[in-house]
Order: C-alpha cells, then sequence, then structure tokens
C-alpha cells in the first residue's frame, strides 16, 4: 500500500512536468525538478525509482519520457466515467470545474434527492434521482463516486455507490467509519489545506 | 523548508488523535498510530521526533499531550481571521463549510465584484465590494486569504491581498507563478484527489 502522500508528489511531478513541456524545456535534472516541485531531490529520485529507472545518470530525466511515464502511473492515460452524488452549493461547483475532464476524469451523471433538480442540467451534466443511482451508474458503467451530500446522508450514500459496483470514491462529507475491502474511498478536509497555511505563519516568524 | 507532505501528515495524525480522544483511548503505540493513520510507523517516528520526544520507549503516546503539541504545532491553538474573495457557487459552499471555524480559521469578510452580492451576507459573512479589501481587511486584521475567483483574475486578487498585508493565501483558482519572499500561496487542485483513486484502482487490478 503506497502512502497517499506519495501518490500526492507523483501528481505534483506530473504538473511540473506538463508546464516544462509547455515551455519547450527537453530535459531536467532531479535538483531543478525539486526547486520546481517543493520536494527534496532525494525524495524525487526515491519516488521514481520505485517506479523503474527513468533518468540518465548525470543527465537528468527526459521530460516528455517522465511525463507519459507519470500518466500511465497515475492512470491518467485513459477516461474515467464519474458520478456526482448531491448538486448543492459545492456539487455544483465541482461540476462548473474544467480540472477534471483535463485529467481524463468525466462526470456522466449526477444524483440528487430534491425534485427541483432532478432532470435539469448543470455545466451539460444531468441530474437523476438518488433513486436510480443503481441503474444509471450500471448502464452509463461508471466507475468512480464523488460526494457532496450532507454529512448525515453521506455514510448510506457511499453504502449506495459500492452496491452499484463502484470501487473508489471521493467524499467531501465527513464519514465516520472504513469501509469494505477492496473499496477506496479518499475524504477530502480542506481545514487540512488551511492548516499548511497556519503551519508556516507560526514557524516563520 | 518543510514539505507540504510532512505538514499534511502532522494533519492527519491530529485528526486521528482527536477521534481516539473522543472514544477515550489513554494512550497509542506508533504501530497503532499507523493503522488508523494510513502512514508506516517509521514515518510517524521521523515527522514527530523532528519536533522533539514526544513518546515513551515501550509505552507510545500520550493522546491528550500529542494531540495538543500538534495543534501548537500547526498553529491551531488559537484563532486565525480569514477573507474568502469570489462569492461564486465554491465561494458559498466554502462559507457554508463548518469543519473550518471548528480548526479555528474565521472567514471575517468576503469580497466579490457582483453588484447583486456586495452588502448581502451567506452563511453570516457579508460581502464587501472588492475595491474595498485594502481597507477592510488592515481594519478587521485579517491575516490568510482564501481566493474563488475565475482564473483570469486570481493573480490580480492575490497581488491585492497581499498589498493588504496578507502573507498566507490558499487559492482554488490556476495561477501562473510563484510569489514573493515570505508570502505563502498554496493552491487546491482537486483533480489531484481524483488521481488518488485512479492510481489505486489502476494498481489494484
Ligand atoms: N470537506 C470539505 O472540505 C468540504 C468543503 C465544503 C463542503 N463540504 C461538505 O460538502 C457537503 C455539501 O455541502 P454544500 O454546501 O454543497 O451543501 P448543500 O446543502 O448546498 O448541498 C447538498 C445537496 O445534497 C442533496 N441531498 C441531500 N440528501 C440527499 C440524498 N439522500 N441523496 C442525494 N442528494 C441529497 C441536497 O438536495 C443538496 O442539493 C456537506 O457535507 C459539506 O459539509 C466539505
Ligand atoms: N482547484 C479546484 O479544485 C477547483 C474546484 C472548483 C472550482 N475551482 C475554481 O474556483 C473558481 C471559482 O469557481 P466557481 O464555480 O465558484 O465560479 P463562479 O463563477 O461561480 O464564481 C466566481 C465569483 O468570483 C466573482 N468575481 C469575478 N471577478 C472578480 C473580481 N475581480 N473580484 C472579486 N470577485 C470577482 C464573481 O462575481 C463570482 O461571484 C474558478 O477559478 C474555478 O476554476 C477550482
Amino acid at each position: 500500500r503506497i502512502p497517499k502522500t506519495t501518490v500526492y508528489r507523483l501528481s505534483v511531478y506530473y504538473r511540473a512536468l506538463s508546464n516544462l513541456e509547455e515551455e519547450g524545456v527537453d530535459s531536467i535534472s532531479s535538483a531543478d525538478l525539486s526547486e520546481i516541485a517543493g520536494f527534496s531531490a532525494a525524495q524525487i529520485r526515491k519516488d521514481l525509482t520505485y517506479y523503474g529507472q527513468f533518468g540518465r545518470p548525470g543527465r537528468g530525466y527526459v521530460v516528455s519520457h517522465l511525463k507519459s511515464q507519470l500518466r500511465t502511473i497515475l492512470g491518467i492515460d485513459r477516461d474515467w466515467s464519474v458520478a456526482l452524488v448531491g448538486v448543492g452549493r459545492l456539487g455544483r461547483a465541482l461540476l462548473a470545474y474544467k480540472g477534471f475532464r483535463k485529467q481524463n476524469f468525466i462526470i456522466e451523471a449526477a444524483f440528487d434527492n430534491d425534485p427541483e433538480k432532478v432532470g435539469k442540467e448543470f455545466s451539460g451534466v444531468r441530474v437523476y434521482h438518488q433513486d436510480e443511482m443503481d441503474k444509471v451508474i450500471r448502464s452509463k458503467k461508471i466507475e468512480m463516486g464523488i460526494v457532496t451530500v450532507p454529512e448525515e446522508v453521506a455514510e448510506i450514500i457511499v453504502a449506495k455507490l459500492i452496491d452499484a459496483g463502484i470501487k473508489a470514491i471521493l467524499s467531501f462529507a465527513h464519514l465516520p467509519s472504513i469501509f469494505s475491502n477492496g473499496i477506496k474511498v479518499n475524504q477530502v478536509d480542506l481545514s487540512i489545506e488551511m492548516e499548511g497555511l497556519s503551519y508556516y505563519l507560526t514557524h516563520s516568524k
């Protein structure tokens, strides 16, 4: 089991390499990549060596090659179909966010239990009733879920997604327990991002 | 400069300890904390040793003591005042999110340039016009900023926050460049969270 922070760093390296490729940079040393990515050169070499030999001793990494290797390692060399449940303030902001599709995450359907929203489209995505989750998720072969419902119904919604065959879920609502084997549930807590700032301000005085 | 992923892990340890304290657990070994937090016991010991000796050899960590130490290290043992700029879909979802206040991040003012929103309140927070940013931020002694404006104006808004004396910013809009010394700008990219899922599904087949 690879720690979440290692996968996070791979995503950061991938974005740094994408920017370098756009700027026409052909190759880069782990020391220079370290400056851009914000992690030590030793950490970068350690992370990448786990997956294979990508650098050429003394000549660094070939930007386009390493980028495409990371794309495969992260699994973003193909499209992923996503269901979003809870078309409220946060749900609608995520439906409008262009960053998901840019990385090949395509929100194919949204679900809600509010009759005012069912049948409508937000950012081109149709809203179905929560009762249709199983039928729609199976017929569209949806593989991932995003949960943006109120906390009190989050666990029920996650269980429904799992019942419909979904094996990887991103939840913004706090969940009380660990889920069953073979199902990945990542929780987002944006207050953790704020703690990155309070840490910095506290230690930089 | 501590890597962002180390600070992230401290936040995860803090939440695990908070849950343990609520369950009435008095002490815990790094091995047991590893199970809950999702990072190796060696990583936990390495992270914590950097800040001091918290464990008792052979008897583990005292939950309440380690939790309060982490609170101080993360800087969440005091209130932080926050300004949010861009009261759109995402901005309003963040204004409504109770997780910020729970960790002592208090959004004191919001700003927008849409006359329909200026003067209104969302989730108890008053919206001022973007032109009033400098005056309101200084008079309320606001220390942090959250940026949820469209990408094309993000850089201007970040510069305005810095001019108003803010030294730590969380941006949801993509920013092109690195900012000046002494200012911390963290960018959130939720597609990175989705890549944690595609990585898992790709490697767990
Ligand atoms: N983790 C974070 O950092 C973070 C940040 C912001 C919001 N949130 C969380 O995200 C969630 C959504 O926040 P919001 O501001 O968008 O709330 P909201 O009330 O605006 O939206 C919730 C939506 O869920 C729908 N819903 C309720 N019960 C449902 C059910 N059984 N099935 C399907 N849909 C259902 C509602 O009709 C509504 O459209 C909340 O749990 C909130 O705490 C988390
Ligand atoms: N990084 C992520 O993971 C992520 C996820 C979702 C959205 N986003 C980003 O967050 C931003 C907001 O998204 P949204 O869906 O809420 O957009 P939105 O259009 O609903 O809201 C934008 C708000 O900014 C205001 N605004 C525009 N120009 C302004 C200015 N000069 N000064 C002050 N306010 C101004 C608008 O009036 C509006 O209220 C976008 O940049 C979007 O790409 C990022």
